[in-house]
């Protein structure tokens, strides 16, 4: 564990809860991809299947609970709860476009090929694009709420803050997982335009618009 | 061995 790492979780863990928080206290699903949200819960079954076999830490198990829970309730709040505000008219990204290639590329670049590494691997390439019918939703729609766009930004760090933290463990243990640090590298380019509209606009005060 | 040694991430 390191400062980058850290740094990179606790950005995760706050994405995660300024969405459920958002959904919660407004009552409504507004703005939110529920097919975003339903990716990242396969992306967290897939990669922490690992919980019944192995035990890192308690740190570990406590956020893999915490990221599989979380996702699951929040895709709950969209899909039923607050079912009636989900705007399923402009969340219609094809979501077998980013599951397919992501299969496909775990079967070729892959750890070893058992059941749980290609699991592992696809998590790994889904996560990278799991956020794009979300990105989808805000071009189409044209903007998002304050609060979509702090989310957007939290979770687009977590990813970046975790290639410093490559970085820093590839020079202090000779630590390279280039399958994690390739997509983790993908992903985070994904969020490059909306980071420049959210220091450009949302810290400015102003509200996120994407113009046509 | 290698697998957990190598996952050890989120």
């Amino acid at each position: 564990m390191n400062l980058f790492r850290l740094m990179g979780d606790v950005s995760h863990v706050l994405a995660v809860f300024i969405l459920l928080a958002k959904i919660w206290r407004t009552r409504s699903a507004a703005g939110i991809s529920g097919r975003s949200q339903i990716l990242f819960t396969i992306v967290y079954l897939a990669r922490y299947m690992d919980l019944f076999f192995s035990f890192i830490s308690l740190y570990n198990t406590v956020m893999k609970l915490l990221f599989i829970s979380a996702s699951c309730a929040t895709v709950y709040l969209i899909y039923f709860k607050f079912r009636a505000t989900y705007d399923g008219n402009h969340d219609t990204f094809r979501i077998e476009f980013v599951l397919v290639p992501s299969l496909l590329l775990a079967f070729i670049f892959h750890y070893s090929m058992s059941f749980f590494e290609l699991a592992w691997s696809f998590s790994i390439f889904l996560e990278a694009v799991a956020i794009l019918p979300q990105l989808f939703m805000v071009t189409k729609t044209g903007e998002a709420e304050n609060i979509t766009s702090h989310y957007l930004f939290a979770l687009g760090s977590y990813r970046a803050l975790y290639i410093l933290n490559w970085i820093y463990r590839y020079y202090t243990e000779g630590h390279f997982d280039p399958i994690a640090v390739c997509a983790g590298i993908v992903q985070t380019i994904l969020y490059c335009d909306f980071f420049y509209l959210y220091v450009t606009k949302v810290l400015q005060g102003r509200k996120l618009q994407v113009l046509p | 061995f290698w697998r957990t040694a190598l996952h050890d991430e989120l």
